[in-house]
């Protein structure tokens, strides 16, 4: 269990940083 | 003064100001919304690149593990039969003598 | 269109834009300004947790590569002094048959 909550930890955080590479922020 | 606070003074401020100013306004927020956004995505590369760099790194380390446990087991093996042999050659030895 | 053309236009755009426009685009860049950093400071925060994590495992290794050289050498040593063992044991078994 520990290796797979650590496996699925390092996914979410892969997402997350994904996530704020690939959101549009808008401009003027 | 909270974050809720802080906006509904910004919002008397911006209702109340004239043009110039939120002219003013519109072009400096638009610069620090450019230079944050640059700053997050260097946190997120930068980030990414640590995480890959762990995961590597546990992989690694994973492999040395199983190496480990395998030449532990090979010496305990070892020592086994090297006390077995050397009893062995004790009672050779003296069979021999007499 | 390039960022600096983009700046560009956008001045344009924010020197012929009335008031209630202008009021908007405060409000929004303020808000999205707002979120940006927050997000920023999150990666920030999650890519110093990952490369502690990083560190610590780095030093786990370390010491488990220190370990196996240790074992490694213990094997050969055994397997050397096993060799010699075994044809001291041959020769003596030899000369007790003679």
């Amino acid at each position: 269990p520990n290796i797979k909550a650590g496996a699925a930890n390092e996914g979410v955080l892969a997402n997350f940083f994904n996530s704020l590479l690939s959101k549009k922020t808008g401009t003027s | 003064m909270s974050g809720q606070e802080q906006e509904g003074a910004d919002a008397v401020l911006v209702t109340e100001a004239g043009p110039r100013w939120l002219r003013a306004e519109v072009e400096r927020l638009s610069r620090e919304l450019r230079e944050t956004t640059q700053e997050k995505i260097q946190a997120a590369e930068y980030g990414l690149a640590v995480l890959e760099e762990k995961q590597a790194l546990k992989q690694r380390f994973d492999e040395l593990e199983t190496d480990y446990e395998a030449v532990r087991h090979e010496l305990d093996q070892l020592r086994e039969a090297f006390g077995q042999a050397y009893s062995t050659h004790r009672k050779v030895a003296a069979d021999g003598e007499s």
